[in-house]
């Protein structure tokens, strides 16, 4: 474990947390993408298969448990709490993510580190991470007025995958075999998705101003 | 799992 991992870990956890904080204190998911949310569900069921073949540490096994747990929760809560429920933009949240668990798993098929199941659906796992976002961020180019938890939320979640990119530069210098390019190269891209929202971002923050992603 | 690429990562 190094430092930058550490701090993409805090990231995400935190970007959940806003997330449910959000949900939970304007018990309303608007502006919030369920689909995006489905994706994440997948990639953390498909990532973590090996939960309970493979002990890494507690932290490990703590951390999969909460990755899991808050997103099948906050899934439920969009489908099915009335309050939540009602202030979903079902309108607005029309990406078709289930090509994008298509064609990550076909991606998977070719692409992998080992054609055995776990590894394929780790696989998959990674490469849908990647393009999970893209739902939300077109549904806030859609909403036009971001409000201030759901910002922070995206932004969070953008961050914790720069920091794993500064941790595997990190390991790829102090460990000698450490190579883990499929997740790398996701990695940058799941990254560079969030450029555009990193730079308003940025200005609403310099200007003091709400966030607005251009149409 | 046994051998080296142990996913250690979340």
């Amino acid at each position: 474990m190094n430092i930058f991992r550490l701090a993409g870990d805090m990231t995400h956890l935190l970007s959940i947390l806003v997330l449910l904080l959000k949900i939970y204190a304007t018990k309303s998911c608007s502006g919030v993408s369920r689909k995006t949310q489905e994706l994440y569900a997948i990639v953390f069921l498909a990532r973590y298969l090996d939960l309970f073949t493979d002990f890494i540490s507690v932290y490990n096994t703590f951390m999969k448990i909460v990755f899991i747990a808050s997103s099948l929760a906050i899934v439920w809560c969009i489908r099915v709490h009335p309050m939540v429920k009602r202030s979903y933009d079902k309108d607005l949240d029309t990406f078709r993510h289930y090509l994008l668990v298509a064609a990550s798993f076909l991606l998977a098929l070719f692409l992998h580190e080992k054609f055995t199941f776990l590894e394929i659906f780790w696989a998959f796992s990674i490469y849908l991470e990647a393009v999970a976002i893209l739902p939300q961020l077109v549904l806030l180019q859609r909403s036009g007025n971001v409000d201030n938890l759901t910002g922070q939320y995206v932004f969070f979640l953008g961050a914790y995958r720069g920091l794993y990119i500064l941790n595997w530069i990190y390991r790829y210098l102090t460990e000698p075999r450490f190579t883990r390019w499929i997740a790398c190269v996701s990695g940058v891209v799941q990254t560079a998705l969030y450029a555009d929202f990193f730079y308003y971002y940025f200005i609403s923050w310099k200007n003091n101003s709400k966030l607005k992603l251009p149409a | 799992n046994d051998d080296g690429d142990v996913k250690d990562e979340l």
